[in-house]
Order: structure tokens, then C-alpha cells, then sequence
């Protein structure tokens, strides 16, 4: 499904360069589940940027579905970025000043699907994730897990095909940590392909191999061993 | 140290209110070490934000270090929450267009503290979390975790009494979140008052009490079993 070879990121600070990826090649199949870990710092958000056609790397090269994304077009990234792909940043990235139900339509609206079908879908993602009575909440009306799983129902509105997840599980309890790793873990039996960065051991045991990052590349890269 | 009497907080939303805190009595006493866990959206930041002078309960009494806080001065209130209360917030809070250098300093800047003390406290604080290299990077410019870092930081730059951190190592690996936990015990060693919510266990046991919330209301409140 995705291909990335030799990928660098560099972040020029004027006195100082950083080099956040150094080097990254990887590939990942249609239907894979692989989870991301390494110390703070290390590239992973960075890495997740790049696949998600969010951020272009200094040099090296990526490869989406047989195409390289540097020769895209700027209407291919748009769709790709909101109907191929659902994004769960690390730090939510919700539009402040309306409410949830119009923070997880926003990319229906962006795929140009009819009124009465994005209201079915955002009410069911919206469900899904146990915020049916948030639903007119705007995000500072939130607890921080709900926030979070706001993020995680508009990643999954449009039903990509590649979800990228950072850190999903990062401001919930175990209990509802555990219900969004069921919907993760659905998905994966549904044939998309799941892609998460997490600290947790336990988190990504339930992904089927483990690339491990260290200082902008990967220190490791194992296929879980099935017992 | 802080003592809250049958708090309630409620949030007026128009058609419905939602309790978020519906009757909470706690007493906490000087160089306690407590944690706070609870599921999602069961009222942990808003007791937090109480208990550090940035939330007024719906009803109820907050009398801390022996003054009721509805009484307390616009200044005093000033005071408290940025010399005697440190801070760490489960979104950070973090200014975003200056460095993480002016974001550390500025509760010294508060506090009337001299420049040249003001260097060294604020370097200190900086190196302490491992950003020493990042200290002149904006919040934008860092991973998660160097954020959730940066808010660590701050919190402890004025040397407070109180220190509240909520999910203080939610977006740190658990090498670096070990190095958070060695911070904050140090500070209960040395006579700090600690308060962390969190939704780990392991991180919980560093407590010496867990205090745990469900739905707006005191579920538990247990002494750790020392072994
Ligand atoms: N400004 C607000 N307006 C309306 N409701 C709010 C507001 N802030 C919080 N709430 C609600 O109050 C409840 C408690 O929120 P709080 O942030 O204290 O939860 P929490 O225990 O910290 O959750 P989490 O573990 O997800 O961070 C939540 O159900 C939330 O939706
Ligand atoms: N815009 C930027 N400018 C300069 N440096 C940056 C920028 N964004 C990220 N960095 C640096 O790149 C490195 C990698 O960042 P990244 O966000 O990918 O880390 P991460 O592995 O996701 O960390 P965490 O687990 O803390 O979220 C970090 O050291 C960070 O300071
Ligand atoms: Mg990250
Ligand atoms: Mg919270």
C-alpha cells in the first residue's frame, strides 16, 4: 500500500538543523497492523505526517498505492488526505468554535456527500465513540479524553482505508482506551489497514508488528510473534 | 493544606446542565502524595481546576491553608496560582509564539523575580526535563511529549508548594515518563505537596493514595498498602 525509501526531514532553525528523520525506509502492505513506538522525540509524529501526505520530506522518496506522492496534484493530496486516509493527531486538532457534531461532518462535507447521509454517518461515529450526549458540546466544553475521541470519530467519518493514529489512547482510561482499541481492531478485521503510534506495550500488542524509531530511524522492525 | 466541602460544579448548556462535579469532600494534608484516576469525562480536570484557584464551584466551600478561597483577594488568587500552586495541564496551555525558554520563565516574571535569577531558575527547569538542546524552539516546533515537557517545567520553575499534574506523562515513552515520575518524587521527598491525575496504575502507585471519581462523585479514597 505504502512505500517510503531513504526519507529525511530536516527542520532548519537558522543556527541549528533538525534532523528529525534521518533516513526512514519502509513498507507497509494493504491490511497491515503496525504499531510505532520510540522515546519522545524520536520521529514518530514526523513519520505519520509524511505517510499522511501531510508533510513533505527534505529528501527520499514515498510511494501511495503504486504513485509517488511527489508527483500528485494538489486535488489528489486534498482527497487523499480527507477520504483515503482519517488522521487522529496527537493533539486532536479540533476546530474550536463549533461543536463536535460539526467538527466530525467536516470531512463528509469536504467528500461532497449528501446532507442526509452525513447526518446518519457523524451521529453513528458519534455514537461510536460514547459522545452521543456531547454531541452539541463545542471541544473546550470537553474533558480531554472526550476531546480525543472526537479526534478519533472524524478520523473514521469517510471510512478510509489507512488510518494513521497517534497516540490514541494517550488521555483515556483503560476501560475506554479498550473500546476504541475494539474499534481499531474492527476495522483491521474489516480489511483497512491501521497504522498507531503508541508508548504503550499493551496498546500495541494488539497490532500485528512493531517499528520501532530512535533518533529520526528505525532501531527496529518485527512482526509480533502469534502465541 | 486544602480541604473542599460538598463541591459542585455544574455547566449551564442552555437545554441541560451537565454535573460535572456533584458533591466532592476531600481534605488533602501538607506533603500528601495523591492520586486521582477515574474514567473519562468523570470530573478529574475540573477538580483539579478547583482545587488550583481556576474554577469557582457551583457550591460547596474551598478552604486552603486554612482561608476560605471565596474570600480571597483578586491578588491573592494572582498569587497562589502562580507561586504556590505549579500547574501541569492535561492540554499543556503552552504560548504559542514565543520560545520554551519565555513559556518556563514567565511565572518568574510574575513573581517579580530578578533577571539574572530568573536565568538560572529557568535553564534549570529546562535542562531538568531534558530540553536543554530545544530551548530556543517554539511550542510548534516540538514532539508532544517535549510539550507535555515544557508544561512540566513551568509548573515547577517558582518552586511551589502544590504542585497539580494532570496526565503529566500521557504523551511520554516510558523511559522519559520514569524521569517525570523521579522529578516529582524527589519533590514529595522534599516536603511538596503532590496531586496527579492519571489513568495508569503504575504511575498511580508512586502515590501514597488514590482518590478515584466516577461521574462527578468520590467513589474511593484509600491509603496505599505499604509492602
Ligand atoms: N466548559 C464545559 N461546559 C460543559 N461541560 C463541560 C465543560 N468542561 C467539562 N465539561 C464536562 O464535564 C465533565 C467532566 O470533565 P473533566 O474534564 O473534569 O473530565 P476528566 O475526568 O478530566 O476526563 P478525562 O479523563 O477525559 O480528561 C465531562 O463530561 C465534560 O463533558
Ligand atoms: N517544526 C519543527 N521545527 C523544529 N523541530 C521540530 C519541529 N517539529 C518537530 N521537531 C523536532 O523533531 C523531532 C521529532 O519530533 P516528533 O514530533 O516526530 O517526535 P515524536 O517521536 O512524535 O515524539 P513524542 O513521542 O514526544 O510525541 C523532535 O526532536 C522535535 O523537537
Ligand atoms: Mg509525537
Ligand atoms: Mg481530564
Amino acid at each position: 500500500a505504502l512505500a517510503l525509501r531513504d526519507v529525511v526531514k530536516t527542520y532548519d532553525m537558522g543556527t541549528v538543523q533538525v534532523q528529525a528523520l534521518r533516513g526512514v525506509s519502509l513498507d507497509i502492505a494493504r491490511n497491515e497492523y503496525v504499531s510505532i513506538m520510540g522515546p519522545s522525540g524520536s520521529g514518530k509524529s514526523t513519520l505519520m505526517h509524511v505517510i499522511g501526505c501531510l508533510d513533505v520530506p527534505t529528501s527520499g522518496t514515498y510511494t501511495l498505492e503504486g504513485q509517488m506522492v511527489a508527483e500528485m496534484s494538489e486535488n489528489q493530496l486534498a482527497e487523499i488526505r480527507n477520504e483515503q486516509i482519517g488522521f487522529v493527531f496527537q493533539t486532536f486538532n479540533l476546530i474550536p468554535r463549533v461543536s463536535i457534531y460539526q467538527n466530525v461532518e467536516l470531512p463528509l462535507v469536504y467528500a461532497g456527500v449528501s446532507r442526509g447521509e452525513r447526518r446518519r454517518r457523524t451521529t453513528a461515529a458519534i455514537e461510536r465513540v460514547g459522545l452521543a450526549d456531547r454531541i452539541k458540546h463545542k471541544p473546550n466544553e470537553l474533558s480531554g479524553g472526550q476531546r480525543q475521541r472526537v479526534a478519533i470519530a472524524r478520523a473514521l467519518v469517510c471510512n478510509p482505508s489507512i488510518i494513521l493514529a497517534d497516540e490514541p489512547t494517550g488521555n483515556l482510561d483503560s476501560k475506554t482506551g479498550a473500546e476504541i482499541m475494539n474499534i481499531l481492531d474492527g476495522l483491521h478485521a474489516d480489511g483497512q489497514t491501521i497504522i498507531l503510534v503508541t508508548h504503550e506495550d499493551y496498546i500495541a500488542k494488539h497490532a500485528l508488528r512493531t517499528v520501532r524509531l530512535m533518533d529520526g530511524m528505525i532501531e527496529s522492525d518485527l512482526e509480533a510473534v502469534v502465541s
